[in-house]
This record gives structure tokens, C-alpha cells and sequence, in this order.
């Protein structure tokens, strides 16, 4: 399930809408420090169902919403989408129609959420759906956060053994 | 399964054995089941060996050493089992010049069969990608896209 | 004593003021005692407001954002009580090229009361430095010193 | 109590005797990963009298002897030995008299220790002695270690009170 584009608007410092067209191979993501390049692995993990709130450096999920900056007043709610490539069977079988699977996840500061798969109205359940027996659930191996990667090597076994279940 | 588990994890120590060596220049790295007897709940150790130095515990290990044998047991799971992509924020952060140009040599491996999103300030790291994106905030506090993409010179750089 | 800490306190935040916008050109920083009618208990918390940017809790900080914030709170400690030698490992690692400029520009002050043994991969950091020493494993598995010291010309570098 | 002279020998990856002559001002410890830099701090902070065998990276006290490496064996004592100048009034009242403060600590694999200043056996007590009231002390805001910088901003309200109780 290639990435393909990645839409975000009102998540984090990402007030104005921000389209990524993900290419085949190796993408790097630079410039200087604070600018967002970390919020976007935030909105891709967010977008693909993660729910910790402290693993997206916040206090409350609310804390995702864009809360305003530099004359800007905060918005009401943090949406983001995003396109994958249904190639390669990951894909849960009652997808298999679909060449492309479109998951969005919205916020709204009152506390609802919604989501959406293919732009129908779906549970958070279906989302995290697509993603089982993928290796890209919730801990995965194919994601490794800022400064997190110093304590790989000195995981527990039972951590280092949950890596190893995962892929198999 | 039980089967399965075991066989990933032979197939995960087999590839460690290539991988290792090649980002450390020598040395080996070993998982080890601490119960094989109980192949469902067992923990798994992980026993590393630095050239020319002794087998020693992990602890002792440099930031460095640290970071890159998380790599190496990161990346032989992702050659036996590739993902559709992978996140990468800034792992290259605690490497020397050598050990970067060695991450990013094995990368480019992964690159064939996972899509990579490296986030970076590593120069080194910049120039082995396919394409590069820029994060900017002109106006200070709102994120904004520059998209940088490389057309490579055949080999001349 | 009680007096002692907020004297020390206030001291301290003054030149928080002074150290932070230096550091982030521009924003602010500002410690608040929790309960400021238990000064020999109350903790300390520490608010912080990013050039342009809102306040905001300090765990949404970047990486980068987080060292030069410990690092205007660490500085700040030091000019009011500068200790005889300071010993800091790798905290130039997350960040950006300008604000190691201006973390190496602050550590020159330091440098002029303490003594400074910073351990860094940074190139631009190593130009600031006034003395270099080099560390080998020309035999793997033992560490040797190779002094590289300096000397400076005068501004024409 | 500027650092003059910092002689390290079994400690660590440093089996053959090293010396390092400390400069005022700035000074840049440079090298590959691995190669010894941040064992050089271990090294200062065991002398110094640092009795936290996790703050050295250890399980046991007796991982800071060196292990053996590339055909050398194993050594059974480690020794440092720190020479400061006594110039700014933050040694003990009893030291007025010196100009210069040695302080030597050797482990041995058997488990012994010794301690000296100035090349008089002391107690481990007495060393401490030395660094209270400096700013020095175990927990100090004056030594950062490798990957701690990040977590003293999100410090507890404890913590960071403890920082400037140091300084106060
Ligand atoms: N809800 C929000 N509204 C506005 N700004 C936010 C919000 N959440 C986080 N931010 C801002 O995003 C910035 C952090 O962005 P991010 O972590 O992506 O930086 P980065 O590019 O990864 O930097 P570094 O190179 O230092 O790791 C912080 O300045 C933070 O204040
Ligand atoms: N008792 C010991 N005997 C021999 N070698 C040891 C001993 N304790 C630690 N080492 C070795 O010291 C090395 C780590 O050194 P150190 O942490 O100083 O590296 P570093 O120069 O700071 O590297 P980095 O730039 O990656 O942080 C490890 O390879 C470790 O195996
Ligand atoms: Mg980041
Ligand atoms: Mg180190």
C-alpha cells in the first residue's frame, strides 16, 4: 500500500492546506528546526488511526488542532487525508475492488471526530482495519519516532520480541 | 503461530548476520530466544559484537553504536518482511560521517522494495534521496511546502 | 534558605529573558513558582513563547526547539553561577545549522568564567572551539588521544 | 577549580595510559562513534566520585575496568586521576594551602577501591567534599550527558526546582 498524497489542514502548525505527492524510493523531508517536519509523521500516523495522545507529543488529542500563531486565530478543527496505492493484497479483502484507498480523520474542537474511507463515513475500527497484518498497526517497526532510536537497542525482550511477531 | 514465529525470527537472525557486518564494517550481532522451550511467550536477546572489540553489554555501547545496531535489527526485519513504507525521523542524528554513508548505502536497498519518508538535517542523508521536500515557515508558526525534486546526472556528481 | 533560592530565582529568570530571544532570535522565557507561598518546596514550572508562535505546552515542541530551550535554561544557571568547568556531550545534536550558530556564539560568553568540554560531531562547532582533541581506536577496542590544538589567525579564517 | 590534568588508565576503552591537558576555555572533544569521548566524561565523573553505576552506562561498578579488546586481555584495576587548580575558593577550607588539588580513585576487579587527595589515601566522602557548595555536585547542571539535553526542558516542576536550589 504505497503511499501516494497526503493532505493536511488545520493539524499542528499546518494551518493552510499542505499537499504531499509521495514519489516511488527514498523522500527526504528537510529544513530548520521547529519548521514541521515531525507534525507530518504525526498527521500520517494520526491519519492512519493512532490514538495516544502522548505519542503525538500532546496532553489531549485537542492538542492536534491548529491553536493559532503569528496573527492567525486557531481554527475549529485539524483534518488530514490520505491517498494509498491498493497494490500489493495488504489491503483488507473487501477493498480489493479499489486500485486507491482514501482514509480521512477530522477533528473538531467540540470533541467530535469523524471518519471517513473512500469519503464514506466510517469507524475508527475501519481504519485501523486496513492497516492489520501490514506490519503498519500501531508499533509498528516501520516507523521510528525523533530520539527514539537509541533506546531500540536497549529494549526489553519482550519489546524486542514484539518487533519480531509483527513481521511474522 | 508458533511455526511462524519461529521461522520469521530464524529468517530475522539470518539477515542480521549480513547486516550487521556491513554497517559496522565487521562484527556480528546474534537474537537469541532467552526460553526456547517457550517459543509463545519467549523474550528475545540480542548479543552484539563490535570489530575488534569484546563482546560487551549494550549499555556500554556509544550513542553511535547504539543507533546503528537499532538499524541494523530494524532493517534486517524490514528485508524479510518490507512494508509498504516507512518513517524514518531523523535516525542518521547520532552517526559520524562513515556510519551515515553506510546507513544511507543499506538504505538505498530498502528503497527498492519499501518507500522511505526520511526526515533529516544530515547533508549526506540529502544527497542519497530521490527526491526532496522542504518544509518551511515563512510566515513564523504555519507550516509550508517547498517541493525540491532532484533530477539525478547520470553518476557525474 | 528561603531567601537565598528566590534571590537565586530571580536572578536566574532575569537573565532568562535576556539568554532566550538571544538563542531563538526573538519569543520568550519565563520561570513561575507554582506556589509561591511555599518557597522552599513549591517546583518551578517553566513557560515558554516561541517567536511568533503561541504559547504553548512544551511536549508539542520540536526536537530541536526542546535542546535550545534546555539549553537557554542550563545557560542561564551558568552566567548567574558560572561553575569552574561545565562537561556537555553531543547537546549541539538536534539542532539546525543557525541555531548552532548562535548556541556556539551564547557558549563563547560561557566560555569566558568556566572552562567548557564540549563533546561534538558538529564541524561548525569545532570552529568555535579553542583547543581540539582528537580521539582514536587506531587499535579497535582502545582509545587513544590525539591532541589538535590551534592556532588561531588573526579573524582572516 | 579550573581542570589542569585528567590521567586515565583501565577505565573503560582506555587500556593504555592517556593524558589530557585541559586548556582554558573552549575545548572540542572530536572522534568516530565509539571511539572513547563520552568515556572520557565517565571517567571525570567517577573521579569526581559519581557512585551511580546506570549513570555510567554499567550494570556493575566493575564495567568501567577495561573489558579487553583486539587481543589484549582484560585488566583487574582502573585508575583515573584528576589535578584541579585551587584558585577560585569552592574547595574545602582545609585545602587553602594547596594551589593545586589531585584527586586519584582505583577500582579493582576484586571489588576494592581507593581513594586519595593529593596522593594521601581519603575516604570516597572526602571527594565529594570537594565539589559541595561548587555547583559540582552528583546531580549537576553542569555536566550533560549524551541524550538528556531534550528531557530538561520537560523536566519536572521537582527537577527543575532542584537546578536552581544547586545554583542558589
Ligand atoms: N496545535 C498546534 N498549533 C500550532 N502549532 C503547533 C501545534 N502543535 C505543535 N505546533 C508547533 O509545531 C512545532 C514543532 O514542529 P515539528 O516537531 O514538526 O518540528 P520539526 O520540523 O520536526 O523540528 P526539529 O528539526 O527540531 O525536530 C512547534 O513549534 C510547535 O509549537
Ligand atoms: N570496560 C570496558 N572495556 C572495554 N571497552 C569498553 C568498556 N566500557 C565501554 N567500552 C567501550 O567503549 C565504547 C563506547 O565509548 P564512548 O561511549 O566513549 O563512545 P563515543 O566516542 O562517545 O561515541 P559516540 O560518538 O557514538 O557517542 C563502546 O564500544 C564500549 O564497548
Ligand atoms: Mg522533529
Ligand atoms: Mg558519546
Amino acid at each position: 500500500m504505497k503511499l501516494k498524497k497526503l493532505d493536511i489542514v488545520g493539524f499542528k502548525s499546518f494551518c493552510d492546506k499542505a499537499s504531499i505527492d509521495f514519489p516511488p524510493g527514498i523522500s527526504a523531508v528537510v529544513g530548520p528546526n521547529g519548521c514541521g517536519k515531525s507534525n507530518i509523521i504525526d498527521a500520517l500516523r494520526w491519519v492512519m488511526g493512532e490514538q495516544s495522545v502522548k505519542q503525538l507529543r500532546g496532553k489531549s488529542m485537542e492538542d492536534v488542532i491548529f491553536s493559532g500563531a503569528n496573527g492567525k486565530p486557531p481554527l475549529n478543527m485539524a483534518e488530514v487525508s490520505l491517498l494509498l496505492a491498493n497494490d500489493n493484497g495488504d489491503a483488507p479483502e473487501e477493498l480489493r475492488d479499489f486500485t486507491e484507498i482514501m482514509l480521512t480523520r477530522r477533528l473538531y474542537r467540540s470533541g467530535e471526530s469523524a471518519y471517513f474511507l473512500n469519503k464514506q463515513p466510517c469507524r475508527l475500527k475501519d481504519i485501523h482495519n486496513i492497516f492489520m497484518g501490514s506490519g503498519l498497526g500501531a508499533r509498528s517497526y516501520a516507523v521510528i519516532q525523533q530520539g527514539n532510536i537509541g533506546a531500540i537497542t536497549e529494549a526489553s525482550p519482550e519489546e524486542r520480541r514484539f518487533f519480531i511477531e509483527e513481521a511474522a | 503461530t508458533q511455526e511462524r514465529f519461529i521461522e520469521t525470527f530464524n529468517l530475522i537472525n539470518a539477515k542480521l548476520k549480513e547486516v550487521f557486518p556491513r554497517l559496522f564494517e565487521g562484527g556480528s550481532a546474534t537474537l537469541v530466544l532467552i526460553e526456547p522451550n517457550k517459543p509463545l511467550e519467549t523474550g528475545v536477546e540480542l548479543m552484539i559484537h563490535l570489530p575488534g572489540k569484546k563482546l560487551t553489554r549494550l549499555s556500554l555501547l556509544s550513542g553511535g553504536e547504539k543507533a546503528l545496531s537499532a538499524i541494523a535489527f530494524i532493517f534486517s526485519i524490514f528485508l524479510i518482511k518490507p512494508a509498504s513504507f516507512c518513517l524514518l525521523d531523523e535516525i542518521d542524528a547520532p552517526l559520524d560521517d562513515a556510519n551515515v554513508f553506510r546507513f544511507n548505502d543499506l538504505l538505498k536497498l530498502i528503497g527498492q522494495n519499501s518507500q522511505i519518508v526520511m526526515i533529516t538535517h544530515n547533508k549526506r542523508t540529502m544527497e542519497f534521496a530521490d527526491t526532496l521536500f522542504g518544509i518551511t515557515m515563512e510566515q513564523k508558526g504555519i507550516s509550508k511546502l517547498v517541493s525540491v525534486k532532484f533530477e539525478r546526472a547520470p553518476e557525474a556528481q
